[in-house]
């Protein structure tokens, strides 16, 4: 294991901590320099928050969910590019949607999925497979409109 | 052959 991932890993662990009062300011920050400053630092970053936002703790869940929106504000064009995968977008997928994870989620993790993605359409229109995504969802009925 | 690097992604999946 390279020192970048143990070390994003023990800042998520940190930042998505359910026995946080309040955000890890600190912790967010440094995964966020991390993670543009390292090589592989957005592979690796993308596969923890994966990780971390299907936590069955909702608190962790819901911490995850705003650091990745955190990163998205904050680490430029080449993360918006690999969260607007399908690889990343499917992860969030998954939590929605009855045929995977959504039956075990909590609705308030499920709605912060869908907030999430509705503002990143409006946000970053470069990445067409998240309003792909959007789309399938709601042709789906996972959202009613 | 697939070409694999920049754009490789998986599909999407169906909810």
């Amino acid at each position: 294991m390279d020192v970048v991932t143990t070390s994003l890993e023990a800042l998520i662990q940190r930042a998505t901590n359910s026995q946080n009062q309040k955000p890890d300011v600190a912790a967010i920050e440094a995964f966020c320099v991390l993670l543009t400053k390292e090589a592989e630092g957005i592979q690796i970053g993308t596969k923890l928050l994966a990780t971390h936002i299907q936590s069955l703790n909702e608190s962790e869940a819901l911490q995850a969910l705003s650091l990745l929106d955190t990163c998205m504000k904050r680490c430029g064009p080449l993360f918006h590019a690999e969260v607007g995968k399908f690889r990343f977008l499917n992860e969030m997928i998954k939590l929605v949607s009855p045929k995977y994870l959504g039956d075990r989620t909590t609705a308030s993790v499920r709605q912060k999925v869908l907030q999430l993605l509705y503002g990143w359409i409006k946000e970053y229109p470069r990445e067409l497979k998240i309003k792909e995504a959007y789309e399938m969802l709601k042709k789906q009925g996972v959202i009613e409109e | 052959p697939v070409i694999r690097g920049f754009s490789d992604d998986e599909p999407l999946v169906i909810a």
